[in-house]
């Protein structure tokens, strides 16, 4: 298994490889990629030596072929439908990201056990949970994104992974088990602000 | 410099003991905390290994003195203010969490460029960004959260480091530096779905 933290660096440097061609650069070297990045070059070339060979020697990298090439690799190379559980201060937020749809990832459902005073954006349809596994299946969803709370979270993972969702980020601080063939990632922002106090508790000591 | 992950760790089973603590559990073994945790047993010992004696043969961890340990060694065993700049879509849910306040950080103070229908929950206070410099160095604030708009988010960062802010959460998708002395965590949500799409197109192929 490729580790996470690689298909990561990819990400990024799809990112930086976008805004390049976004500038008219046709050639990038793994030293500027490094600089844009943040990411030392002899680790740019070691994540991407692990799915070919994409540089021509003495050029480098040609920016669009590299950014088609990594796009492949991530199986991002065509658009996904996202579904969205827990439509509240969190999810309500989320809705609105117009990050997710430069990644291309569009979230076309949502789905909240209230529903009253939900304005959805354009392409969004709100449902009621209890439609959820119907309407994923319908639209062949395999991606979900989860912001209720942390009690009521494992039983919505329960039953995206029975809806054959295989792809879920987790928002909600506790811990959360999925079945073999579901990959789950959790962002917690409160170890992110624990780990800025590590550091600073060390300045001060 | 112990790596970030480690401190990642550290703050999860920070999570677990306030668990047990509540469910009136006063001894726990790695094995538990493991499972409680995710974490393979062997690295929970690794981990707390870095810090010093903490288990006891025979017995395992002491629940709340381990929680304790924890806390001093994390530099969390005391409440923190943080600014919050940007107070929009994103900026105004993560005002709203709970989760913070049960790591020990308050966000006491909002900043933004647009004061007009901004509601702010009990114990912040919106200001204009004009005043961020000042109100920042009157209330002694050493962490800051930035959820702005890319555009403007390097020269946010420039300001608060100018203003001796020490660990900096950006949600910002995009290459951000900081001075020596800073500690920057960068929160890329679009990075957490392509690495969902990257093993889902894993299993398709
Ligand atoms: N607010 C933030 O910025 C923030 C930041 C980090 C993590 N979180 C976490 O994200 C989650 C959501 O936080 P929030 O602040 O948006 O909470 P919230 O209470 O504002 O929203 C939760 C939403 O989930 C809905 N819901 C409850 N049970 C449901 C179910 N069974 N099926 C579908 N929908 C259901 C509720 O109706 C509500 O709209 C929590 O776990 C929280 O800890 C929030
Ligand atoms: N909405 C989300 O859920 C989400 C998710 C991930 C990342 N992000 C990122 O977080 C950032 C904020 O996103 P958003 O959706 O909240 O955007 P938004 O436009 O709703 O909010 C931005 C806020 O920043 C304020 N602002 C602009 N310039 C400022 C300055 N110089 N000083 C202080 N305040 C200033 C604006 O007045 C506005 O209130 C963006 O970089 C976005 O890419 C958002």
């Amino acid at each position: 298994k490729i580790p996470e933290v690689t298909i990561g660096r990819l990400s990024l440097y799809l990112r930086c490889l976008n805004e390049m061609e976004a500038e008219g650069m046709t050639v990038v070297s793994s030293a500027e990629l490094g600089r844009r990045s943040g990411i030392n070059p002899a680790q740019i070339r070691k994540d991407l030596a692990y799915f070919g060979e994409f540089g021509t020697r003495g050029v480098g990298y040609y920016v669009s072929e590299l950014k088609n090439n990594i796009k492949e690799v991530m199986g991002v190379n065509r658009p996904y439908e996202v579904a969205l559980v827990g439509v509240g201060n969190l999810g309500s937020a989320l809705l609105r990201y117009k990050g997710f749809q430069r990644h291309g990832f569009r979230i076309t459902a949502a789905f909240d056990v209230d529903l009253e005073d939900k304005e959805m954006p354009e392409g969004c349809t709100l449902y009621h949970a209890d439609d959820m596994e119907r309407v994923i299946q319908e639209k062949g969803i395999k991606i979900a994104i989860v912001s209720v709370h942390q009690s009521s979270v494992q039983e919505i993972v329960d039953r995206l992974a029975k809806a054959k969702v295989k792809g879920i980020l987790n928002f909600a601080p506790t811990k959360v088990s999925v079945p073999e063939g579901v990959t789950l990632r959790d962002v917690d922002m409160g170890t992110e602000l624990d780990i800025l106090a590590f550091y600073l508790s060390l300045q001060e000591k």
